[in-house]
């Protein structure tokens, strides 16, 4: 059975999309079945698997609203073994029609239940809040990994995110996790990187992943290509960390 | 009585909060007089502005549910003619709360429309979606300030940000106009920046600044000291691009 991970963080531009996008790219290349859910209404990580907004049909607001099951709505990308479900303008009105709905937290986890979830990984790009969406993802998910980029106002929100996922185990979904946080956009020429990543080593120890994803121009490149950037550019820094984070994910999923 | 400009872009991680702390600084040491009004529950533009998480009170929750006047909930920064209505962790649960409340879009237009804005300028630094908190930012307000990013992904949000402005204008506000869109973390060293620039001049013309504000590590240090890049280091590249902009939004404001 699929193992359902939540990729979420209220901050804005952290690289929640990009490690997404990348992360899923690189399990597939080592062959595992990997479907990404697009949350956010923004719909970027569709756009950096090169899924035209008018190539866009059903998606995760008919899983969500309109009981489409997820193996109807899931469309191949360039990328083997690599689907995605994508987002529409319309999740942008979601956040305030699920306040009224039934089941207004559990709504994306019953569509995954009644789902052939064929895959052996499900990521889910969340948008930047901890509103009804990102709500619904951390309900539906196994566990939870948190992009935090190398920057102080990143640094703020974490706790406020931290807080929110035990509330969500106690409340929702008790086996709930945070598979772990992974530190990005690291810039070494600057000291504000450094500090940042002693900072949340000290707090969260082991949860933080040994690879640190390295601000690198081509990472931002690749999505204007409509690519993941193991596609762009295999051999550049980004998507070496990318691909050493897979492999850590890999052996921390084994070590369970 | 005062200007009530947004600044908003659904796309996370944009410079929002950076552009209204650091433009805010600006406009206030040429002897404006200035309010910050912080709207996203994340609460950076008051951290940005030195005021501790637990030295907050009343803010711009209370200003939208409880009828506190701005005037009894505005609270002094380090810098000169400059105010600002913190946010707190409450602000984040009302979202969902405004979905069912009365005049759900009107609360802080009517909130400022009863208050005694002895200000020259009001900025609001909203957060990163389009929902009801930053409709009601974009109702309450004359003119918006677009923060845009010079990447990718930020170029894709765009029109979407734009057709909500102007439904907004249609439907709630009359009088929004789009002040300006403003360039950010301009990184000279590649192309992308140069691309998107490009790109943005020819959609919005005049309405791209002529001000561009370069990335600067001097930049995202300020918050960690929990001052305003100005303050921070008056001479990097970081501040003097907030001095020009502040000059640039000026003239436009004498034009109009
Ligand atoms: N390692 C990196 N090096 C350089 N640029 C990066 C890197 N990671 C992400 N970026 C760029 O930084 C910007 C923000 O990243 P991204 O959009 O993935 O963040 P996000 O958290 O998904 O944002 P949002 O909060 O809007 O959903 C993007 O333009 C992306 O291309
Ligand atoms: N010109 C710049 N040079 C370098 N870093 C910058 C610059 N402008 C902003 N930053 C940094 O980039 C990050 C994102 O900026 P900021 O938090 O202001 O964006 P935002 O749009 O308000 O984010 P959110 O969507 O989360 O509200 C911050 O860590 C900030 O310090
Ligand atoms: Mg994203
Ligand atoms: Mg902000």
């Amino acid at each position: 059975r699929a193992r359902v991970i939540s990729v979420a963080n209220q901050k804005g531009g952290v690289g929640k999309t990009t490690t997404t996008v990348n992360l899923a790219t690189a399990l597939a290349a080592v062959g595992k079945r990997v479907l990404i859910m697009d949350l956010d209404p923004q719909g970027n990580a569709s756009t950096g698997l090169g899924i035209e907004r008018n190539n866009r049909g059903v998606g995760t607001y008919d899983v969500i609203f309109a009981e489409v099951k997820v193996e109807d709505a899931a469309v191949e990308t360039t990328v083997p073994n690599l689907w995605v479900v994508t987002s529409s303008q319309d999740l942008s009105g979601a956040e305030i029609e699920l306040v009224n709905a039934e089941q207004r937290e559990y709504r994306l986890r019953m569509a995954l239940a009644h789902s052939a979830l064929n895959y052996d990984y499900v990521l889910i790009d969340c948008p930047p809040a901890l509103g009804l969406l990102t709500l619904n993802a951390l309900v539906a998910s196994d566990a939870v990994m948190v992009p935090l980029q190398c920057e102080f106002y990143a640094l703020e929100g974490l706790s406020h995110l931290i807080r929110t996922i035990e509330r969500v185990k106690r409340a929702f979904n008790p086996g709930l996790d945070i598979h772990g946080v992974v530190l990005t956009m690291f810039d070494k020429r600057n000291n504000l990187s450094d500090m940042v990543a002693a900072d949340v080593r000290g707090f969260f120890g082991e949860k933080v992943y040994d690879t640190v994803i390295p601000r690198n121009v081509k990472v931002s490149e690749a999505p204007s290509h409509g690519k993941p950037v193991l596609i762009y550019d295999m051999r550049c820094p980004g998507s070496q960390a990318y691909i050493h984070l897979a492999s850590e994910v890999l052996k921390r999923e084994k070590k369970r």
